[in-house]
């Protein structure tokens, strides 16, 4: 059933904001991680903290986040993280 | 009874813009004719929107996370663990593995060597004009040679009067010949470079794109409610002497609107020439009688982001640079058997206008991912599939963190083998 495949995606970053090594960040400057899920429905990203180091993700520390419904907005110009998570954590359901 | 082959394709930063995907503008036939005979997948994703960590993911069937490489500087056998590849596994059931151009990223990532002797039976194939690529070669608009974004090139003018990608189909069909009578079976993977920046590609495609014809993105601006953390500013683009010239602002541009449309122009022009090299290709199989007996695996490291959200290359988490063409091939499964000499991929000039549309094949529409591709081609292949891994797997040589695809090629044969013939 095509709603039940799920399929996960990530992105290192040196910073919250862009920089000169925002595309490419050596290993030893990844500061934080976007991990996304993806459903036939929606697509949920996280932005959290990252240490390169232990090679761990801590996402109880959200940078950002993103959240855009497939059907209602496909080309991902709508980011209602905000408005439909409260910004708070994300649910447990949604960590890859 | 015998072993199938395994024919792997993989394109460097091609995102869906195929005719089989339905974009309406670029011209694509070759590829489309092979869809026609395959299953497409629709919704396939990379695990990561950038070349070396994308490669290596699929390469080995585990997610960066396992790799351990986000970026281009280590080597995951050393860094992470001894996790085998697909040529690899291949390889210990007695096929033969061959690599021709950019399969695995070239440097620390594969150990300097394309993670040969581990998944290669014979020293993988570099076109000698890819050492052209980044210098100047192309001539602009002052009759001067530049390190240009945009290089349609006259091939005549270029050093060596090739293209590496001209090279790797020449290299890959000679390999075909070699192996038609070889006694094992082969899995020759062919990796193209184009349409990955510089757009260095012969100028007569730019005939197919006339600029007049081309559209900005459809929301070429940065999305009011965009993080700054999940922007790219694509500094790659920025280091090419021609968009170097246009002083744009940094990280935010915007690129001026007319040069936009000229990334856009020589984007699907490159694709374009990518699709003659993969029809020469198939049709080289084909005419070696190979297609009865050769699965066929296309797909690319990841996709490329044509002015979405003010956005230019990959390196972000947007569909558009996730998403990738993904599709199979399997004689006998996908299609029925080529009968009595029947040409299944007949070469397919993208000039001829005259060429008929090309039916579609086989599509699945749930969401897969790249890091798949280790099961589901052993599988295909009548290989015993990779366990699934442990967490963690570092210490695991062979296992797998991908879904084993099959169950997709499950079809409701009688109904559908009618359609084939016809």
């Amino acid at each position: 059933n095509p709603r039940e495949s799920i399929a996960y995606s990530q992105y290192p970053r040196p910073a919250d904001s862009p920089q000169w090594n925002s595309d490419k960040p050596s290993l030893k400057d990844i500061k934080i991680m976007g991990y996304s899920i993806r459903t036939i429905d929606y697509r949920y990203t996280v932005w959290v903290s990252f240490n390169p180091e232990e090679f761990l993700a801590n996402f109880s520390d959200v940078h950002a986040g993103e959240l855009y419904f497939v059907d209602s907005d496909p080309l991902q110009d709508h980011n209602v993280y905000n408005d439909s998570l409260g910004g708070g954590r994300p649910s447990a359901w949604m960590l890859p | 009874t015998d072993p199938l082959n395994v024919l792997f394709i993989v394109v460097d930063d091609l995102r869906p813009t195929l005719g089989c995907y339905g974009d309406k503008l670029v011209r694509s036939p070759n590829i489309d004719q092979l869809a026609s005979h395959s299953l497409l997948f629709q919704n396939a994703f990379a695990q990561q929107a950038v070349c070396a960590p994308s490669r290596v993911s699929f390469l080995t069937g585990r997610r960066p996370d396992t790799t351990r490489l986000y970026d281009f500087n280590s080597y995951w056998r050393v860094h992470a663990g001894n996790f085998s590849t697909i040529p690899q596994y291949f390889k210990e059931k007695g096929y033969v593995t061959m690599s021709v151009g950019k399969v695995f990223h070239p440097g620390i990532s594969s150990n300097h060597s394309d993670d040969a002797p581990y998944s290669w039976s014979i020293p993988p194939y570099h076109p000698s004009s890819e050492k052209y690529e980044n210098i100047k070669t192309c001539r602009g608009p002052d009759g001067e040679l530049h390190a240009n974004l945009l290089c349609p090139v006259d091939v005549r003018d270029v050093p060596e009067g090739t293209l590496p990608d001209k090279q790797s189909t020449e290299q890959a069909i000679q390999l075909l010949e070699k192996m038609k009578t070889a006694a094992r079976p082969f899995f020759l993977a062919v990796g193209y470079h184009k349409p990955h920046i510089p757009f260095r590609y012969p100028k007569e495609f730019q005939k197919l794109y006339p600029l007049e014809n081309i559209t900005l993105a459809p929301n070429p601006w940065v999305p009011a409610g965009l993080p700054p953390v999940a922007y790219n500013p694509w500094m790659d683009l920025r280091q090419r002497e021609d968009v170097a010239a246009l002083n744009i602002s940094v990280p935010y541009g915007p690129i001026p609107v007319d040069f936009q449309r000229k990334i856009r122009q020589s984007y699907f022009a490159s694709v374009s020439y990518v699709d003659t090299q993969v029809g020469r290709l198939l049709s080289a199989l084909d005419d070696l009688q190979l297609a009865g007996r050769t699965i066929v695996a296309f797909t690319s490291d990841h996709g490329w982001s044509l002015g979405e959200h003010g956005e230019w290359a990959k390196y972000s988490n947007f569909d558009v640079t996730t998403r990738v063409p993904l599709m199979f091939y399997v004689p006998g499964t996908t299609a029925l058997l080529p009968q009595g000499g029947e040409k299944f991929f007949p070469y397919i000039d993208p000039f001829d206008s005259t060429s008929e549309l090309m039916q579609t094949g086989r599509q699945a529409k749930g969401l897969v991912e790249l890091v798949s591709l280790f099961p589901t081609l052993a599988g295909l292949a009548g290989l015993p599939v990779p366990p699934r891994c442990p967490v963690p797997s570092f210490h695991v040589e062979l296992c797998r963190e991908g879904q084993n695809l099959q169950k997709h090629f499950q079809f409701d044969d009688s109904k559908e083998a009618s359609s084939f013939r016809g």
